[in-house]
Order: C-alpha cells, then structure tokens, then sequence
C-alpha cells in the first residue's frame, strides 16, 4: 500500500484548494518558517481521525478551518482527502484505490467518507488500526517529538513495541 | 501475548544495535525491562551509548544524540515492522554535518521499502530526496504549494 | 511594588513590539494581564502575530515562529535590564535561512553592549561571530577546545 | 562586568583542563553532537550556583564529575572556575577581577571560592543576585529551553517580568 495524493482545502494556511502528489522514495517539503509545512502533516494526522486537539497544535477543533488574513475572509469548513493504492489490498476493502475524507465546519458539525461513502469516524481509526499509521504509531513523528520516545514513561515505550508486535 | 511480544522484544534489541551503530559509527545499546515481573505491565528502558563513551543516562547525552538514539529506535521499530508511508517532521534539526549524512543514507535504504515525507530545512536532507515540495506564501498568511522535480534541479553552489 | 512591575511591563511591551517587528518584518503584539484583579499575583501572556496573518493561539504558530517569538521576548527583557553577558545554546535551531539573517543583525545590535556566547550549528551564525571556538573529540569521550579567530578565517567557499 | 575567563577541569567530558578567553561581541562555539559545547554552558550555570541537577541534565550531583571512557578512569573531582572584569564594580566586591569557583568530590564534598577564599554556595548565588545572571535568569538559556518562555505557566512569564523589574 502506498501515499497516491493529499488534498487540502480551507485546512489552517491551505485556504485554496492544493494537491501534493507523492512518489516512491523520499519526498522533502521544503520552506520558510510558518509557510505550511508541518500544517500538512498536521492534516494527515487529522485526515487518519486525529481526535487530540493538542496533537494538532489547537485548542478547539475549528481551529483547523482557515481563520482569514486582513486580505481574506475565514472559511466555513476544512476538508482533506488522502488517497491510498491499496492493490496490495492492506486496507480491508474491495477497491483499488481507497480516499479517505474529513470535512469540519464551523458550526461544528463533522463529515466523514471513505471513497465517498459517508461513514463514522471510528471507521476510519479502524481501518487503519495495525497498519501502522492509525493514531499513536510510530510512522508520524511530529515537530520536537523525537525526542518524546527518549523521555517517554517506560510503560509507553512497551506499548510502542507492542503496536508493532 | 507474552511470547509474542517477547518475540519482538529480541528483534527489537537486534535492529535497534544495528540501526545505532550505522548512524553512531559504532557504540552499545541494550533495551531493558522495568517495573514489575511481569513484562506486559512493565516498562521498557532504553540504555545506549555512542562509541567510545561509557554507558551513561540518557539524560547526558548532548541534543543531536538524543535525537540520533530516539530516531534509530523508530527505525529499529519500523525495520520489524514496515509501514506504508513515514512522515517525519525535522527530525534532523539538531544533528551536524556527519550525522545527517548518516541519517539520510539510512532514509534512502528504508525508503526503498516504504514512502518518506521528511520536511526539512536541511540542505543535505534535500539533496537526498527524490523529490521535492516547496511551501512558500507569496500572500501572506496562505500557503502555495510549488513542486520540483529533483532529477531537472541544477545543485545549487 | 506594583507601580515598578506597571513601569517595568510597559517599558517591556514597548521593547518586545520594536523586537518582534524587527526580527519578523512586522507583525502585531500585545502583554496581557491573566488571572486575578491583582496583577503582582497574576501571570502575563503573549499575544503575537507574523506579519498579514490574524492573531491566534500561540500554539499554532510553527516552530521557527515560536522560537523567534520567545527570542523576540528574552532580548526585549534584555533591553530593558542588559546582561553583562548572554549565554545561547542553539537557539537558532529552527529558524530558516531568512530568520537566522535578521536574527544575527540584532545579535550583533546588542552585542555593542553585552557579550554574547552562542553555540550553534548554523553557517550563518558562526560567520555573524567575532570569535570562534571549535569543540572537538579527537580521543573518544574527551572535548579538546580550539580557538579560531575569525578575522583570520577565510570564508568556506 | 565582563567574562574574561573560563576554565574548565574534570567537569563533564572537559577531563583535561581546558581555558576558554571571551572577548567582546559575540563568540560562537561550534563542533559535532556531543562535543562537549551544551556541557560548557552546564559549567557556567554550575559555577554560578546552580543547584538544580535537572537544569544539567545530570541525575544525581556526581553526573557532572568526568566518569572515564574506555581508555580513561574516572577523575576525583569536576571542578570549573569562571573570571569576571568587575572594574566597574557591578560585583560589590573591592576587586577589579572576581573569580567564582566551584569543586565537586566524588564523595559528595563541595568546595566554593571567590577569589580563592572559601565561602559557602548561598555566597556565590547572592553576588549574582539581581545582576541578570543568576540562577533563574533570563541571561543563560539553554539547548531547547527557548520555547519555554511561551509555553511556562503565565506566572512564571510574570516573576521573569519582575526580575527584570
Ligand atoms: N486555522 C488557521 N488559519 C490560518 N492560519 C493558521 C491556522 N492554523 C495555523 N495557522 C498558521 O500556520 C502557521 C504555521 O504553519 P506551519 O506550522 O505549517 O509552519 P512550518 O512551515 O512548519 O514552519 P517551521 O519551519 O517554522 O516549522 C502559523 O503562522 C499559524 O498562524
Ligand atoms: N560526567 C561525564 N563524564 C563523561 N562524559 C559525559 C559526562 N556528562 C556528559 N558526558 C557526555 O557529554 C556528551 C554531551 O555533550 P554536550 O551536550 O556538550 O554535546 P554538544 O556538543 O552540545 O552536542 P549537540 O550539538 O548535539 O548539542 C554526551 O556524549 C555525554 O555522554
Ligand atoms: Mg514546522
Ligand atoms: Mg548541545
């Protein structure tokens, strides 16, 4: 199973609709201080059912909608998609190509889809669940959090190698 | 299960060494149970040391080691079991120059099997992508994204 | 007394927008009292924004953002009471090309006044020195100190 | 008030004595991981007096006593003392040079001088008191501590006001 495409629209800085297409190999995201970058990892996290807000960097959860600058308006909601080629067929489901999606709007109200079928939430933590990507593994390491595995109670250590047990 | 997770725990301990070692040239680790008899309440510890040094706590160690010794144990845990995609975020801020050379043979060797996203304000880690995104914001406030394909970039002097 | 904290803080809120400004090319900051009526049992917060983005958390702002901020924070103190001299251990980690420039100009504004001592590992950094000391382990576990004067040094191509 | 010198012997991983000039502006001290450069800046703090064994990354007081290699025994002692041009008499001391130092025995015995004269910790930590440089000042700030100043408690950031104060 691999990455095929991200796809953010309105996710904090990404205010106009962008797609990041990714190859095999080692992708570098490059740039400036504040222009994005750990934003987009921050929306793969989110799109994979990221529930902490802290994880995220925020205190509520729209504070992942794009709030406007002095030129623009904030937007009503936030959306990412993250497609995967699952012709190896590590995600349990009879499709080729599988798009996870996560819209959030202001009122506060979630949606959720998996290849366009609308779901809940806890599908998508689900089926991720032993692929080593779902929430709390180790193929994510956020900004400053390496170190985290050093300084981490012993106790969640061994619950780091039981997830890979 | 305890012996499954005994099972990992010995492989673990292998790939960890060998991971350490390639990044560190050379060096100790040992990873050791904590707390209580029985392993599956208990902790695990991490004690290593890179070479020529004595065994000391983890505490001593300077910024770029911890961040060294923390990635070669996230290595170690994706050597036994591989993921899809690994996304890391600045992991190689505090190394110097002879470490992320390290690290970044290491990222092309792993990434044969799995994707890798690494944002990075490293010049060295950027050399050793495939390819390359750039984040910029020429309105301020909004990110735009422009891609790069490596192989058609001259390497900048 | 209250009165000398009120003259201290606005005398820092002072500094802290002229630093700020400085080192991101604009943007807006505010000191705000936090907790009870009285402001010598109460707590301060920072509210700051880059240039052309909203005012938000600080908890949103990325991690060269927030590095800059504090730095933007601690030399304004520094304005306000100097040093006679300011030890800085990589505080320029994860600032990018652009940041560290603006960051060594205000570095050597203040440095007229006080002594800084900055370790760092960033090219830029070390050629804004005046002074420089290399720290080496030819023999494992062992630092061996040797000192360069820069005036001496040619630039690495 | 000025450094002039530091000088280092036992301490950490400066087994060898080692002197370090500071001279006006500003210095950059460089080298590979684990070289030894954060370990200077562990000395300077624990000559002034500090007593926290967290703040030097050590566990227990004996960390900072060089602990031998494979090819060196342990030392005795750690022991750093720190020279200060004081001709502007910023120090209250009737002294135009004022050294601070402090030794460490590995029996857990504690040796404190100004000047060469024996005094007692709490000395060394009331000359600094109110000069910007004392334990808890905002003059030393240490590898990865930055961020602190934003995400301490706002009491804190207001006890860091009033000493400037
Ligand atoms: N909901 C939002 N709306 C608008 N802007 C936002 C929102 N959430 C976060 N931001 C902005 O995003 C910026 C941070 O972006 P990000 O963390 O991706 O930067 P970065 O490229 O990783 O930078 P660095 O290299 O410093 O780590 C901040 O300036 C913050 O104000
Ligand atoms: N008491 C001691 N005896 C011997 N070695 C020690 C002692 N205390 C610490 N060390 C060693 O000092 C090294 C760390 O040094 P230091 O933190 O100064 O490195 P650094 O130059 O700042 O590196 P970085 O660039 O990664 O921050 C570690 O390898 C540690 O094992
Ligand atoms: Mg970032
Ligand atoms: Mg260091």
């Amino acid at each position: 199973m691999h990455l095929k495409r991200l796809e953010l629209c309105g996710f904090k800085t990404f205010a106009d609709r962008t797609e990041l297409e990714f190859m095999p190999g080692v992708t570098a995201v490059v740039g400036p201080n504040g222009s994005g970058k750990s934003n987009i990892a921050d929306a793969v996290q989110w799109v994979l059912g990221e529930q902490s807000m802290r994880s995220l960097r925020g205190l509520s959860s729209q504070d992942v909608i794009f709030a406007g600058t002095h030129r623009r308006k904030p937007l009503g909601f936030a959306e990412a998609h993250l497609t995967f080629d699952n012709s190896c067929g590590t995600l349990p489901l009879p499709f080729d190509e599988v798009t996870i999606s996560r819209r959030l709007f202001r009122s506060g109200e979630s949606d959720y889809r998996i290849n366009k079928v609308s779901c809940r939430l806890r599908d998508i933590v689900e089926l991720f669940l032993d692929t080593g990507i779902g929430a709390g593994a180790y193929a994510i390491i956020g900004q400053g959090e390496v170190d985290a595995v050093l300084s981490a109670k012993s106790e969640d250590r061994r619950a780091l190698v039981e997830e890979a047990a | 299960t305890r012996e499954r997770y005994l099972r990992t725990l010995e492989a673990l301990r292998a790939a960890f060494d060998e991971v350490f070692t390639r990044l560190f040239g050379g060096g100790t680790t040992s990873l050791q149970f904590s707390g209580g008899d029985d392993v599956l309440e208990g902790g695990l510890d991490i004690i290593a040391q890179p070479p020529g040094k004595k065994p000391q706590s983890l505490l001593l160690l300077s910024g770029g080691e911890r961040a060294l010794t923390a990635a070669a144990f996230l290595f170690a845990l994706l050597k036994i079991k591989p993921s899809p995609f690994v996304l890391l975020d600045e992991v190689d801020a505090p190394l110097d120059q002879g470490n992320v050379q390290r690290f970044c043979a290491l990222l092309r060797e792993f990434a044969q099997r799995s994707q890798f996203v690494v944002i990075t304000h490293n010049p060295a880690t950027t050399e050793a992508a495939d390819f390359l995104y750039g984040i910029a914001m020429p309105e301020a406030g909004v990110s735009k994204m422009v891609s790069v394909r490596l192989e058609e970039v001259p390497v900048a002097a």
